[in-house]
């Protein structure tokens, strides 16, 4: 499913 | 942070502060769906439930407090306060044919299978249609107050905004995100009819009218 991304923006 | 993020938060912002005051204003939630705003609400409570898991920035935090309170103001403002001026014959459009595409695509597409990663996926794949419910209301009546078409705008322009700051992220900082860009992408694609006719209409002065 592909790497975890960071949810730093809204 | 860069510029285009900004003018995005800042359009968003925009929009739910100029859909407040509409209603505020005027006393009246006349031509709004409130079928949208649910799913607004919807879309900031399953995104921001990180608020009690990650800490980004005070700037994050305090406008993720901000997108909940007014989502859910704006909601107690169409189906308690100003409920009588609710136009819900004409908002008609069935939720759950976003809700379950949205959960069952959220399952098959994720980062990762975890709760709060889950909810954030389903929140970016509702958010993208969430607005199709006041946009199905507006084409059946087949017009929308000034007002309310400065506040689609504004609403549109912010995912719009988003487009560019992800495009100047993959340059600067080689960051991307798979399903937030595509979701945001079709979000925008979403409003390109309605951006067309707010040009050549509404910035023109006059009032915002499907043609016939």
């Amino acid at each position: 499913m592909g790497d975890i991304v960071a949810h730093d923006e809204l | 942070m860069n510029i285009f993020r900004l003018l995005g938060d800042i359009c968003h912002l925009v929009a739910i502060i100029v859909l407040l005051l509409k209603i505020w204003k005027t006393r009246s939630c006349a031509g709004i769906s409130g079928k949208s705003q649910i799913l607004f609400a919807l879309v900031y409570t399953t995104r921001y439930v990180d608020l009690f898991f990650t800490y980004v920035s005070l700037y994050n935090s305090v406008m993720k407090v901000i997108f909940l309170a007014s989502s859910y103001a704006t909601l107690y403002l169409i189906y308690v306060k100003f409920k009588a001026t609710y136009d819900f014959n004409h908002d008609t459009f069935r939720i759950e044919f976003l809700l379950i595409p949205c959960v069952i695509l959220s399952l098959l597409i994720t980062h990762d299978y975890s709760p709060v990663e889950l909810l954030w996926t389903f929140s970016i794949y509702l958010e993208a249609v969430a607005i199709l419910p006041q946009l199905f209301m507006v084409s059946k009546t087949g017009e929308a107050e000034t007002i309310t078409s400065h506040y689609l705008f504004a609403l549109g322009a912010y995912r719009a905004l988003y487009i560019v700051n992800w495009i100047y992220r993959y340059y600067t900082e080689s960051f991307i995100d798979g399903i937030a860009v595509v979701a945001g992408i079709i979000q925008t694609i979403l409003y390109a009819d309605f951006f067309y006719l707010y040009i050549t209409k509404v910035l023109k002065g006059k009032d915002f009218k499907l043609p016939a």
